[in-house]
């Protein structure tokens, strides 16, 4: 059964999203167009489009950050250990919101309202593709599983919350915090889904995956670098190396 | 943790 603080939390969490999604919707109207030109090796295209990608994710980057603000228990951490989970979290958070938007009938991603993306389009904005057939992996994956609203935010409060993340001072209370979510999620799929008792450690196992997929970003970053393709100051400040 | 300037600002920027 689920307490109706938990009912409670739940709907609180769903309805931040939705309000993050809206805020950032006419932002992601704004970014750099993605190129109609058909010529894929046009230089001043491919910039467009590598730009057209960092200014999404900068946009997913600030939705993470404001949905994590309303997650209860967040603000009660110091602020750097704010800064040490959603360092880390951010990618895997983004790659959630990602196989959100995974469409299986085109294979593609659909980041803006009438906008798809497939992996060649992935690769013609500059990513590779040992980190983009990943990234279509787990989105094919996470599409099977059929998550509502409550479930993928219910997964994302969990996956910031992690206590091992790298310079977490309080680690027993990203730990308490984290097992809030954890409950309330186990109690929601016993509800929601009474006859899928693998539901829950099934999961459970694809945020292990976005450790995974989090250490080949890590990879995609150093190619990039290696490629004179700079990212963005926000993006470069929680994915780049600092000497 | 490094000073992570933009991160901050952007944790610090509802609650002024």
């Amino acid at each position: 059964k689920l307490t109706p603080e938990q009912l409670s939390m739940i709907k609180k969490l769903v309805a931040a999203q939705q309000q993050c999604n809206q805020r950032s919707f006419t932002d992601r109207l704004k970014v750099t167009p993605w190129p109609q030109v058909p010529d894929p090796n046009n230089r001043e295209a491919r910039q467009q489009r590598f730009a057209h990608f960092t200014e999404l994710a900068i946009i997913s980057v600030q939705e993470i950050v404001d949905f994590a603000k309303q997650l209860p228990g967040f603000l009660e951490l110091t602020r750097e250990d704010q800064i040490a989970l959603l360092k880390t979290s951010t990618i895997e958070v983004m790659l959630l919101e990602t196989s959100r938007r995974y469409n299986p009938e085109i294979e593609s991603i659909t980041f803006l309202k009438d906008l798809s993306y497939n992996r060649d389009d992935f690769a013609k904005a500059g990513l590779q593709f040992e980190f983009i057939n990943p990234i279509f992996e787990f989105s094919k994956g996470m599409n099977e599983l059929q998550l509502n609203d409550a479930e993928y935010a219910l997964l994302i409060a969990i996956n910031i919350f992690s206590a091992d993340r790298p310079n977490v001072q309080d680690q027993s209370l990203v730990e308490r915090l984290q097992h809030t979510y954890v409950e309330a999620l186990h109690s929601y799929i016993c509800i929601n889904r009474p006859n899928d008792r693998l539901m829950f450690p099934r999961m459970l196992m694809k945020l292990v995956s976005l450790r995974t997929l989090s250490s080949v970003h890590s990879e995609q970053v150093f190619a990039l670098r290696l490629q004179d393709k700079k990212l963005p100051p926000l993006l470069s400040e929680i994915w780049d190396v600092h000497e | 943790v490094k000073d992570h300037q933009l991160l901050r600002y952007l944790l610090d920027k509802d609650e002024k």
